[in-house]
Parts: structure tokens; sequence; C-alpha cells
């Protein structure tokens, strides 16, 4: 940009290269460039120097339109538990974000409850045990192969016995593609909503933030199934941007809550726009 | 047989003689398009666009298919010997033990891959163990041993004790006493960026001088697979790459890019999460899934 003495093709084939980088994806970014060419147009600002500024203005108003509260509802007293559903593919960081939630929730005085509904995947069950113990919170859980849904049941009837004000279920990993997997998961949230109406309050899809155009794919399947309240972006700490989520956003409304910075209790945030957007072009 | 939408444009364009510049020119511009929504990462998709058009200008056209079927055929082709044209087996010792060692991001399948290979191997007649290194993710350990029990192997661990350079030391005496000719070290997942674990891996590498090191990485990993798979060559200069979670719908190009950008084979796929989910690389599969 610097040294340019005016838009033309190449600086426009240059913006385009920065942004395929951050994941948006080709369509995306087709979409922001035509934008961009209107804008510059009307404003007849042809001056490099408001490509950038244009180019935030016009993501941050992707994520701005529609907006929902960033950062994990406070539970409402009037309907208690407050209760959280982690969804998502395999490896996302479900297992620890949960226990990065379940910390902050307790830390703001909640009584918090967790439930292993990962009932497949090896270890799973000791490793959210682990997380319950860091985060000083409990947990429900049943054996290895035992029906998730039955976990969750349990979990719900035990975080009404106990008077828990968030119950956060943990889900096994599942790819979008799988049917039956698809198909468990509608299940989990059925048994929740027969027992309360309303629950689970969140629906939350986690997704890895190195996840290229698949992450469309994943939403949009994870939303027709659940109905999604919002996704937690993981592994921002890393090279990744994340820009698949300014496509989610665009074609399926579903915004960002919250980003996973880095494998420790503490390092989760409340999404916020204006630091996603910067960082893309950081 | 490539079907959709890149068909479609290619109906269009109908007609004998050579391939003009301009048929070429304008059915590159879509497999760009393909290759950048399977993730194939943009530097990556220009190098491969500007080779292909070389291959395709002034070849004769065929009168059965379309000139946009025969740009096709040659993306096609180029990309399978692409994918296919390093050397792909494992680099087995002729002293036994062989020594293979599994790094890579988080949650990228590393654990799950120790214990697919650890029964592969298994299967061949080979005696495998494997090593649980990762001494930092909760149950970390837990997992690993309950995979090589499926596996039907030994998995060697340490819960005391804090660097997994002395367990893979350890576990390499430990696998000589039991007779194991091939040794699978589990890492820790890892950022790239992460000097100090980075450099866990380096001192691991000279202390054991494996034969034999994959890079597991997620099958639908986006632009970021050109910097994580240079980073960790950079630091390590990996063997092969062991692709994961292609049993989904995500089109796989960062096979393309994490190949173009280190010269490194893909050597396995893991194709579900059941232990015997895994296959041998076949580049003309994977050509076909990154065209869509
Ligand atoms: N660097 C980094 N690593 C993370 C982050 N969140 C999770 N991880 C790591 O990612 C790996 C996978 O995390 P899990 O919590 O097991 O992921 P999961 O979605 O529950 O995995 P499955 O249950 O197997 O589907 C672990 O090594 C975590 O420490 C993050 O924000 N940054
Ligand atoms: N569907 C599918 N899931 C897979 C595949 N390979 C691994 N997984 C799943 O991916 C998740 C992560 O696998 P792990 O083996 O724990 O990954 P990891 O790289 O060891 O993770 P860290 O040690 O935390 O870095 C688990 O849920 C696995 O079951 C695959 O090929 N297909
Ligand atoms: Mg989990
Ligand atoms: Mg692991």
């Amino acid at each position: 940009i610097i040294g340019r003495s005016k838009i033309d093709d190449d600086l426009m084939d240059e913006v385009e290269d920065i942004l395929l980088q951050t994941d948006v994806g080709v369509n995306m970014v087709s979409k922001i460039i035509d934008n961009i060419r209107d804008r510059i147009d009307k404003e007849s600002a042809n001056a490099p120097e408001r490509i950038v500024p244009f180019l935030k203005d016009e993501i941050r108003s992707v994520f701005m339109t529609e907006r929902a509260p960033a950062g994990p509802l406070p539970p409402s007293s009037s309907t208690r538990p407050h209760v959280i559903l982690m969804v998502g593919v395999n490896g996302t960081g479900k297992t620890t974000t949960i226990g990065k939630l379940a910390y902050r929730y307790k830390n703001q005085g909640n009584k918090v409850l967790l439930a292993a509904a990962d009932t497949f995947r090896a270890a799973a069950i000791e490793q959210l045990e682990i997380w319950a113990d860091r985060a000083d919170v409990d947990i429900v859980s049943h054996q290895m192969g035992a029906d998730p849904a039955s976990v969750a049941f349990d979990s719900f009837k035990a975080a009404r016995a106990r008077e828990v004000d968030v119950l956060i279920i943990d889900t096994a990993g599942r790819l979008q593609t799988k049917v039956n997997l698809m198909e468990e998961v509608k299940k989990i949230k059925r048994v929740l909503t027969k027992q309360q109406e309303g629950i689970p309050q969140e629906t939350l899809m986690v997704l890895d933030a190195t996840t290229g155009q698949n992450g469309i794919s994943q939403a949009k399947r994870f939303h027709e199934a659940l109905n999604l309240t919002g996704i937690v972006l993981t592994k921002l700490d890393g090279t990744a941007k994340g820009g698949i989520v300014v496509a989610i956003k665009d074609q399926l409304n579903i915004p960002v809550t919250m980003i996973g910075i880095g494998e420790n209790i503490e390092d989760l945030r409340d999404f916020d726009p204006e630091e996603f957007v910067d960082a893309l072009f950081g | 047989e490539l079907t959709g939408k890149l068909e479609t444009v290619f109906k269009k364009l109908r007609g004998y003689g050579k391939l003009s510049e301009k048929n070429i020119q304008d059915s590159l511009r879509e497999v760009r398009r393909a290759l950048l929504e399977a993730d194939v990462h943009y530097k990556v998709a220009r190098q491969f666009i500007a080779r292909v058009q070389e291959k395709a200008i002034g070849q004769d056209v065929f009168k059965s298919i379309t000139p946009g079927q025969q740009v096709i055929r040659v993306v096609y082709d180029e990309l399978t010997a692409l994918l296919g044209g390093t050397a792909r087996d494992v680099h087995f010792s002729p002293v036994p033990p062989t020594l293979i060692m599994l790094v890579g991001l988080q949650g990228s399948g590393k654990t799950t891959a120790a214990g697919k290979l650890a029964r592969y191997f298994r299967q061949k007649g080979r005696k495998a163990l494997l090593v649980a290194a990762d001494i930092y993710r909760p149950a970390a350990i837990d997992q690993a041993e309950i995979l090589a029990r499926s596996a039907g192997v030994p998995c060697f661990h340490r819960r005391e004790g804090t660097d997994p350079v002395d367990i893979c030391v350890e576990a390499i005496s430990f696998g000589q006493q039991e007779g194991c000719d091939v040794i699978l070290f589990d890492t820790a997942g890892r950022l790239h960026i992460d000097d100090e674990m980075m450099n866990e891996l380096v001192r691991i590498k000279k202390k054991i001088v494996p034969h034999e090191i994959l890079l597991v990485a997620d099958g639908m990993t986006g632009q970021d697979a050109v910097n994580m798979a240079g980073q960790f060559q950079a630091h390590l200069e990996f063997d092969g790459i062991l692709l994961t979670k292609l049993d989904g719908d995500a089109r796989g190009g960062a096979a393309l890019s994490m190949l173009s950008v280190t010269g490194k084979p893909i050597k396995f796929v893991s194709v579900g999460e059941k232990l015997d989910a895994l296959e041998r690389f076949h580049p003309d599969r994977m050509a076909s899934r990154i065209l869509g």
C-alpha cells in the first residue's frame, strides 16, 4: 500500500491475496472486493491509504449487523440452571474450553456443574474430570460407552437438585457429515428440552481457527441440527486468522461469542470484532 | 471423474484445433477458484496454475472431448503427479527398532494416529511399542494406554518425572529389552511459533535420532497449512505427513500446500476415529477430492 499513487488492479490483486490468506474464502473475498470498489467509486477516493480502513470497515460491519452480545451469557436466576451444550468436530478444543468456561463462571460466584457426555473417546471422561478439579467444580459422569443422552439427562436432574447456576455439557467430537452422530447429538438436545422448555439456553459450536472452508459446512450442519447460539473460535494464539467466521456470520448469521487463546484455564476471551478485524490485517 | 460446476463451465468451451491461450486462461480461472475453495494456499494455487498453463499451451485438442475437459485432464494429471511424486514408504531401519516420531499442532490427531500405526505395523507382523511422551495434556497418558491396549501393543509411559526427552530415551531401552522392532513416539500438540516447545522436539530428535518423523496434520486445515508445515520443517526436517479426518467433506487442499512448501510426501491418511481407519496415501484419489 505504501508508495502507491492510486488504486489499480495490481493493488486490488494484492488486497485479494491478503484477504485469501485469512481463510475468509474466495466467495467472501469477491464480495468484499466488489463492495470496496463500489465505495471507491462513490467516494471517488482513489487513495490507496483508504483501502485498509475500508476493508476493516467492511468486515466489521459483517459482525455488527444483527449483533448478539459477546461473551458467555450471564445465568438468569429465573431459569436456573443455565445450560450450555458444547458441540463441534474432533479435536477443536471443546473439553478444554469447558474447563476455561467453568473457571470463569465459578470466579463470578456461580455454582457450576459439568457433564461428561463424551462417553466414546478414550480418556475423554478422565480429561474433563481433571478440568473440573482445576476449576474446582462438580462433575456428573457415567462410564465409557454409556448413552450420552442419559448422562445429559442425569446431569440436568443433578443440576436442579443441587440448585446449580450453570450446567455445561461436553459432547464427543463428531464430523458434521456423519448422520448417526448428528442424530445422537440432536437426541441429547431433545432429551434436555423435554426436561425444561428453553434449555439448553446456549448451544455453542467450537471451531478451530486453523480450519479452512470446511468451517462453513460445519456451521451449516450443526446449525441445521441444533440451532446454534454461537461459536467459540479456538487456537487463535497460533498463526491462523480464523477468517472463516466472517463467511459464517455473513451466510448464516451465527456470531462468535468467545475465543480461545491458549491451553491454560484463563485463556478465554470475549469476542471483540474490533480486535479480531485488526488481527486479520496484523 | 470430475463432476459438478467445473464441468458446466467447460461445456461452454467447444471447438477443435489447438488449445488456445484463451481456452486455457478461462478454464484455469475456474480451476483456481476450485483450488482456493478446496483450501489450497493462494500462492501454491498460483504456482500450480502457472505450471499447468505451460503444459497445456499448444496441446492438440482431441475430437472426443472439449478443450475445457482437456485442460481439466492436464490439471488432474499434474496434481496427481505432484501429490504422488516423492517416495512414500516409511524409512525402516535395517537394525531394529525403527523409531517413528509423531508431531503436530494441538488436536490434529497424533495420539489416535499412534494407535493406528501401532495396529498397522502389528498387522504386518511387527512388534510395536507406543510411547506416551505428552506430559502436558490432561489424561494424555490414559488416552495413549487405552489406544495401545486396543491396538494390542504395550504402552511405555512415566507418570512422574518431567522431561519427555528422558521418557523417550527410557522407552528405547524398554523397547529393545522387549524385542520391539517399531517404536512410536506420541508427542504433545504444540504451536510452530512456540519456540520452547519446538525446541523440545529438537531435543528429542537429537537424543533419539528417529528414522522417521511424521507431521500429523488435520485434513481441514486452511491457508495456515503453509506456515505450520514450513515452520515444523524449518525446526525439524520431518520425513512425511499423515493427514487426518479425511472421512469428512473437507476437500483437503492443505495436502497440496504442505507438499509444495516442504517437498515432503503424504504417507498415510486417517479416515475415521477407529484404529483400523488408516490408509496408505493415494495421490489420484486426493487429486479428485481437491478438484471437487
Ligand atoms: N494453542 C491452543 N490449544 C488449544 C486451545 N484450545 C484447546 N487447545 C488444545 O487443543 C487440543 C484438543 O483440545 P480438546 O479440548 O481435547 O478438544 P476436543 O474438541 O474436546 O476434542 P475431542 O473431544 O477429541 O473432539 C488440546 O491439546 C488442547 O490443549 C487454544 O485456544 N489454543
Ligand atoms: N473423524 C475422525 N476423527 C479423528 C481422526 N483422527 C483423530 N480423530 C479424532 O480427533 C480428535 C483428536 O485426536 P487426538 O489423537 O487426541 O489428537 P492429538 O493430536 O493427539 O491432540 P493433542 O495431543 O491434544 O495435540 C479425537 O476425537 C480423535 O478421535 C480421523 O481420521 N477422523
Ligand atoms: Mg473432548
Ligand atoms: Mg495427543
